[in-house]
């Protein structure tokens, strides 16, 4: 059900037998899909009340790779700003290896944050740039 | 930490694992029992904090974040050896990689009622959460952050929200990338784009403008009226079922333009981080049919 994603190198190795008993997995489960069709129901359209539970005392970082159009950066953009959180700064560029990596704007207890030329899977497209991020959002730094 | 559950080796890696690792199950609600993989952080695990990473789908596996993302090691084509990641994110943190809801991935209930919505599954990610810490009470007081993707943009917030009520959680924060945070905004936004980015071109932007906006303000959620409706037809035609990757709208499609039978299956993707065209009129005939479909 996902289109233009390969994951069959993933489905064969999780399949193996010998995967499966490293894993601790019990015969009677079924077979490893990256995605099944569940009966699933999507109760909210919108977690701005669940950011805005969240926020005062919990720290937040929303980020997008900007080539993704599944869940655009706009979107997430304009949701983030939204929030009305105390803007921390201009809107700046973030910097990996020595080149612009993207784009950041803070505010009062979030971050937004895009992922220059990265899909919707961020860590694949761009591995070291995403642990940077990760790495300084872990120790609260900027 | 429960022996039972540790990796003691892993095919398709030559020698000794880069950090300690756990794989079983956890309990949550009734029968339902959720697979983790739970990876120790290279660097200090008893300082470095606790990271829970969710994919969405929704119904798509975390291992997949594991074995492509973020994880120590990633698959190789044969699907036999895996290769390590030198920018895994257990280099700073200890990660749990959790497949949820039940029926995802090695994730599955012994009553095999796999019928669920967003509140269930944030209740029984948090009850498969706290059972983690009971299994793992060295990671009970560690600096805990919650993490996601797609529409991980839902699981996380809404299990969060559950953990910060609870005081004994030793909660800091929470990551979301490209998330499905509001599908409003996200349906709106994604028109705006995909002209920015030269994927529908002029003629279907004159019509949005014409028949979907009024003094500069655009409605392309609620569309006023059916040329509207047929306007974001064609845009959602355009980014969605030429075989554009919508996941990486500069890259290729992996395995060619998708059929048409396939594109049918993930019509029900997208009504998860689409919200349809409400049109203010009914539509008639040959067009009603067609937004049907679309929807």
């Amino acid at each position: 059900i996902i289109p233009c994603i390969n994951t069959t190198a993933e489905n064969n190795y999780l399949n193996r037998p010998e995967v499966r008993k490293a894993l601790h997995i019990p015969d009677v489960v079924p077979k490893w899909k990256v995605c099944s069709v569940l009966d699933y129901h999507r109760v909210y359209n919108s977690m701005r009340a669940q950011f805005n539970a969240l926020l005062p005392k919990h720290r937040g970082l929303v980020y997008n790779g900007d080539a993704d159009i599944m869940c655009n950066f706009l979107g997430d953009q304009k949701f983030v700003a939204s929030l009305k959180r105390t803007e921390r700064g201009e809107r700046r560029p973030w910097i990996y290896n020595q080149q612009v990596a993207g784009f950041v704007k803070d505010y009062d207890q979030v971050t937004f944050m895009t992922v220059k030329a990265a899909g919707h899977m961020v860590p694949s497209f761009k591995p070291g740039a995403s642990l940077q991020m990760i790495t300084n959002f872990l120790s609260n730094q900027p | 930490q429960p022996a039972a559950d540790e990796i003691t080796s892993l095919p398709g890696v030559s020698g000794s694992l880069s950090s300690r690792q756990y794989s079983g199950y956890l309990r949550a609600s009734g029968t339902i029992k959720l697979h983790y993989w739970f990876v120790e952080s290279e660097r200090d695990p008893e300082n470095d904090p606790l990271v829970l990473w969710m994919n969405g789908g929704p119904g798509c596996s975390s291992l997949d974040g594991y074995l492509s993302e973020l994880g120590p090691y990633q698959v190789n084509d044969d699907g036999m050896t895996l290769r390590a990641n030198k920018y895994s994110w257990n280099q700073v943190a200890n990660v749990i990689f959790l497949e949820a809801p039940a029926g995802v991935g090695f994730s599955y209930s012994d009553d095999k009622n796999y019928t669920t919505n967003d509140d269930e599954t944030a209740e029984n990610n948090y009850l498969a959460l706290l059972d983690f810490f009971k299994k793992f009470p060295n990671m009970a007081n560690k600096p805990f952050f919650i993490t996601g993707e797609s529409y991980g943009g839902i699981y996380v917030p809404t299990l969060s929200v559950r953990v910060m009520a609870n005081a004994s959680i030793n909660f800091k924060g929470f990551a979301i990338g490209n998330g499905l945070l509001d599908t409003y905004l996200n349906t709106e936004t994604a028109v705006y784009y995909a002209y920015y980015h030269g994927i529908i071109g002029e003629d279907i932007w004159a019509k949005l403008q014409k028949y979907c906006c009024t003094n500069g303000s655009c409605s392309f959620v609620t569309p006023p009226n059916k040329q509207c409706s047929l306007a974001l037809m064609e845009t959602q035609d355009f980014t969605m079922n030429k075989g554009l990757n919508p996941y990486d709208v500069t890259g290729d499609c992996a395995g060619g333009v998708p059929s048409d039978s396939f594109k049918e299956r993930t019509r029900q993707v997208l009504s998860y981080f689409f919200e349809p065209p409400h049109p203010k009129q009914p539509l008639k005939n040959k067009v009603s049919g067609s937004l049907d479909s679309n929807n």
